[in-house]
């Protein structure tokens, strides 16, 4: 990985007294290949080299670590502090109920995590409705229909007309039976699609969600930053979901959302079944991403 | 590179950065880049504008021609569509049947995702949609009994294509892959030219795992085709290039959008272009 290529890299620098800029600039091709190879995107990987590199320069060359292993350790620390702290909390609203709101592009992970979260939040003792919102997709509604089935939680639908008044009358329903949590699925949709965009707003403004959570692929390339940025700025995201997080992907696309949208990823999907949720971990991701 | 008034650094580095921005990965963004200046000097080119058109000629050279399904003219074409999950198997089977009915196909679709929420009603849809017969068993069946039933079905009713969808999975699934192998075994020996086509479906929002995924699904399944979806989104699809230095795979088909005519033959050209549009 790239602690290794780094040691091969800086092997003449030991017994050194300070990191140089040389030395450095050549720790940061390496960096900048291996971050790109993880799907950084490209220009979240430039701000981070120039952050890394202003830190790194004239380093006084620890005992205790080779320089390249000093090197690492820069970058780790500024790839953590990029991602954020542990942060995976749901806002509870102070009167219920807690709306949740799933968003993102075809086939991220919407609708299975929608009854993940509903699954999670019954285990914590709420009691959570899930409201079927994407009228297009053939059979999504059975779909959440059939998972609501599988966990025991009600699902709201009125078939196919339109959303933002299925989203209202689900979050009256809420209100009438006592549901404390609502999550809104919806449909899988382009963010360069304006009419679509638009309806998301819509539904925004009829129900008021606490949480809008941006449902993001793991294994996303360079095309990450486009995707969370135009959310964040048509809609205002409260966090990420990052899923499939079960496969081998270096999954760099969790830094590049999270630099472009400031937003915390919240949780880790890391399978297909219902219980495969974790809390996201910031430096697990970290090593993960920097191989 | 429109602005640009001569060749330059700058400039190289600028198509360097286009191309990694498109998917096409760190080493093979380079290595066109070095492809690039080996050109540029042998044919002594100094005007900037003729830097993207070698580009895209280095590009297209890569891609490869055109590649066909294969179609047998006088008996059973099977087709098993692969990919890990969400990349849009299901839809590409509604289009790829719609498409074929209209050329005067007789189709049949085997439901072999017999795992996910509600994945057969979905085929099943589409196949409606598409004017096209299921095959299907109850969810939890084994898959490769459903593609075992659509064979059977296929040949006593003399279809001309069958398609079985499978269920997503991804490539680091050890048991899923194998499933998958078991799956292929099943129709081989039922038809044994059979799969006519596997074919791996990928995200075009995917980056360099689309390589590792290509890899392990040939491994599993000896894939012979790729098809590219959501190109009507922002993301360019550059990892074919990176996959074509890996493992030859000649991407067919590339999915344009979610309704049932939103499937076009791949050109290698209009490929290139687009990375640069
Ligand atoms: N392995 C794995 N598969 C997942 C995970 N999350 C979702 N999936 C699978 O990914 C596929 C797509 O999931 P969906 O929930 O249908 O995605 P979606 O965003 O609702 O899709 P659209 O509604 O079409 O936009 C399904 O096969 C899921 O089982 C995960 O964390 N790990
Ligand atoms: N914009 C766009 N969306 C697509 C395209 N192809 C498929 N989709 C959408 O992607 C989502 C997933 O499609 P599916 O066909 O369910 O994908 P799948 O691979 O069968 O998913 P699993 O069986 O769960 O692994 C759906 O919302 C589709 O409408 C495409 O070319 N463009
Ligand atoms: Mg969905
Ligand atoms: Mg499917």
């Amino acid at each position: 990985g790239l602690s290794e290529k780094l040691q091969a890299t800086f092997k003449r620098l030991r017994g050194k007294g300070k990191l140089t800029e040389a030395d450095v600039n050549e720790a940061m091709r390496e960096v900048r290949v291996a971050l790109l190879e993880a799907d950084v995107n490209f220009k979240v990987v430039k701000d981070l080299i120039s952050r890394i590199k202003e830190r790194a320069v004239g380093q006084q060359v620890l005992e205790s670590l080779t320089p390249g292993q000093q090197v690492v350790k820069i970058v780790h620390e500024e790839m953590i502090n990029l991602m954020g702290g542990l942060e995976s909390k749901i806002q509870i609203a102070s009167k219920p109920p807690t709306v949740i709101m799933l968003v993102g592009l075809q086939g991220a992970g919407k609708t299975t995590h929608g009854a993940k979260l509903a699954n999670l939040l019954k285990k914590q003792g709420k009691r959570p409705l899930l409201a079927a919102c994407d009228i297009y997709r053939p059979a999504a509604i059975k779909q959440l229909e059939v998972l609501g089935e599988q966990i025991k939680v009600p699902v709201f639908s009125l078939g196919q007309i339109s959303p933002v008044k299925i989203a209202a009358d689900s979050l009256e329903h809420a209100r009438k039976n006592g549901n404390d949590i609502l999550i809104i699925d919806t449909a899988g949709r382009l963010h360069i699609n304006e009419e679509l965009m638009e309806e998301l707003v819509s539904i925004r403004e009829k129900v008021q969600p606490n949480e809008i959570l941006l449902v993001v692929d793991a294994m996303t390339g360079q095309d990450a930053v486009n995707v969370a940025e135009a959310f964040h700025n048509q809609l205002g995201l409260d966090g990420v979901i990052l899923s499939k997080l079960d496969g081998d992907t270096r999954g760099g696309a969790a830094l590049s959302v999270k630099a472009v949208t400031g937003c915390p990823i919240k949780f880790s999907g890391v399978g297909e079944k219902i219980d495969a949720l974790e809390v996201f971990h910031p430096d697990r991701m970290a090593s993960r991403i920097l191989g | 590179f429109t602005g640009a008034h001569r060749i330059d650094e700058d400039l190289y580095e600028e198509l360097e950065e286009v191309l990694i921005q498109s998917d096409i990965g760190v080493t093979t963004s380079f290595e066109l880049v070095t492809l690039l200046r080996k050109s540029v000097k042998e044919r002594k080119i100094s005007d900037p504008l003729m830097l993207q058109e070698v580009l895209k000629e280095h590009i297209n050279a890569l891609l490869g021609e055109e590649s066909p399904l294969y179609i047998s003219p006088d008996s059973l074409s099977v087709y098993l569509v692969v990919g890990v999950n969400g990349v849009g198997k299901t839809t590409t089977i509604g289009k790829l049947a719609k498409n074929l009915q209209l050329q005067g196909k007789n189709v049949l679709l085997a439901a072999g995702d017999t795992f996910r929420a509600a994945a057969i009603e979905q085929l099943e849809i589409w196949g409606d949609r598409a004017g096209v017969e299921v095959i299907k068993q109850t969810e939890g069946a084994d898959p490769a009994a459903v593609a075992y039933d659509a064979l059977r079905a296929a040949k006593s009713r003399k279809v001309d294509i069958l398609i079985v969808d499978t269920a997503g999975r991804l490539h680091n699934k050890v048991n899923l892959m194998k499933e998958l192998s078991k799956i292929k075994k099943v129709i081989q020996r039922e038809v044994p030219e059979a799969p006519h086509e596997v074919l791996l479906v990928l995200d075009a929002t995917t980056g360099q795992n689309a390589i590792q995924q290509v890899k392990l699904f040939q491994e599993a399944a000896d894939v012979t085709g790729i098809i590219l979806t959501k190109l009507d989104g922002t993301a360019k699809g550059g990892v074919i290039l990176g996959i074509q230095g890996e493992a030859r795979v000649p991407v067919k088909l590339i999915g344009i959008g979610e309704g049932i005519n939103d499937l076009k033959p791949f050109n290698p050209a209009e490929f290139a272009n687009a990375l640069f549009a």
